[in-house]
């Protein structure tokens, strides 16, 4: 069954949060890798932001990744 | 804080930046002021200058752009994305551009210029972000006032550059309290709505029955216009209502929103005028009476009548004997008075009048 509207976009909120600041790999949704390859990332950003580290998409880390900022990565290149 | 990778910086310390175009938000002259105001931040802790060209390519180039702006980093439109900055280095090395769909202030009411500045200007000499919440490159915007570098952005920047040999005496902030510093101290803790507030320095720490790791959170933050340091805190849930004190003023928070009429004086409670700050504040649930505490002495407040009740100010070490002469902080929970005296946390029974248990202070930040 296709994800409530609501949860789809805050999965792309997180998408496209986590590729622009952590350098989340472009990958097919859905795959392993792909799922590996999100809760890697951000766990990452959940340490970075010093909140509690379940490589999930909780209330928490949503209500960061909607917080106004600056557009340089937080990590890497 | 952290660098670039390869640590990028300037190869020399006399830098130049030109401002290519300005914000319809805001005067050019407030625009040109929020800029060098920035520079001059970090001037005054690096051997840094920096000269302003209004004409030809200068070190860092600043702009203002909507969407694609022409570096295929586009923006996004109003909130989130406020601007971006590049490391240093040849052509767009060094430039800084803000999203012009944005509201752009001098104050608190939109997203500060200086503020964001600053914070860009950072990246332009060398800086990545920091993930001390009190430090100017933490990557979420905040509004705040006072010297804007923390202790750890001065120690990022002067590991590129140095120290500036001409000190300007200017005092960074201190980096942000370690929750579970053994010694930790606090200013102020209160209840709001079933959560927990803990006051200390510029911070709060916010904590959730549901949570289990406190959030770490600039009181300018949430609140720009109160101080940067409370120093005490209660809530009244009767009127479900929060008081914060700092110096000789006080504020009321219904929720998180101040509630209109505030600040006013500590006075109109009815304490002395000699009185300049408080040092805790306690509300009894089951009395309704709320203890003010300054130095060695406490005052009743009867919520119900508005008024101080007579035969105070009483002597804190003779009515609660165990917790010493003089404290930082008090909230009552769970039908125990909590103190909170330097690094030390008294659990005092009210009913019993004595001291049940000593805790350290991080131990109500779950530590």
């Amino acid at each position: 069954l296709p994800l409530p509207a609501d949860d789809t976009d805050t999965w792309l909120l997180a998408e496209k949060y986590l590729r622009r600041f952590y350098g989340l790999p472009v990958g097919l949704q859905g795959s392993r890798k792909a799922a590996g390859d999100f809760q890697k990332t951000i766990k990452q950003m959940q340490r970075f932001f010093k909140l509690k580290v379940t490589g999930s998409l909780n209330e928490e880390t949503v209500e960061v990744m909607k917080q106004a900022r600056c557009g340089v990565p937080d990590v890497g290149e | 804080y952290t660098h670039f990778p390869r640590k990028l910086k300037w190869n020399t310390n006399k830098l130049t930046f030109r401002i290519l175009d300005y914000t319809p938000d805001l005067q050019k002259s407030d625009v040109d002021k929020a800029i060098r105001k920035a520079l001059n931040l970090w001037a005054a802790v690096t051997p840094l200058t920096f000269k302003k060209l209004h004409t030809g390519t200068a070190d860092i180039m600043i702009s203002f752009g909507s969407g694609e702006h022409g570096d295929y980093n586009p923006f996004d439109g109003p909130n989130n994305l406020l601007a971006h900055a590049y490391p240093p280095g040849q052509g767009i090395g060094g430039d800084v551009h803000f999203d012009e769909d944005e509201n752009w202030t001098k104050d608190s009411t939109a997203y500060n210029l200086f503020i964001v500045a600053a914070h860009e200007l950072g990246h332009a000499l060398g800086m990545g972000h920091s993930t001390d919440a009190g430090a100017l490159m933490y990557p979420t915007y905040s509004y705040r006032t006072g010297f804007l570098l923390s202790e750890d952005d001065v120690k990022g920047i002067q590991e590129l550059y140095g120290p500036n040999p001409n000190p300007t005496g200017v005092t960074p902030s201190p980096d942000s309290p370690k929750q579970c510093d053994p010694m930790l101290s606090i200013d102020a803790v209160t209840g709001l709505r079933g959560e927990t507030m803990v006051f200390k320095d510029r911070f709060y720490w916010r904590l959730h029955p549901q949570m289990p790791e406190p959030d770490q959170i600039l009181i300018k933050s949430t609140w720009p216009s109160l101080r940067n340091k409370v120093d005490a805190a209660y809530e009244n849930p009767e009127k479900d209502q929060v008081i914060i004190f700092s110096g000789i003023r006080m504020w009321a928070l219904n929720g998180y929103d101040i509630v209109e009429g505030y600040p006013k004086y500590i006075h109109k409670l009815g304490l002395p005028k000699k009185i300049r700050k408080l040092d805790a504040a306690v509300h009894i649930s089951d009395t309704g009476k709320t203890l003010l505490f300054t130095d060695e002495e406490y005052w009743s407040y009867d919520e119900a009548t508005g008024r101080m009740d007579s035969g105070y100010p009483r002597s804190i070490e003779k009515d609660f004997p165990g917790i010493g002469d003089k404290i930082d902080a008090a909230v009552y929970q769970y039908g125990f008075l909590y103190f909170f005296r330097d690094n030390l946390r008294y659990e005092y029974s009210y009913t019993h009048k004595k001291v049940w248990r000593v805790l350290p202070t991080n131990s109500i930040l779950n530590c």
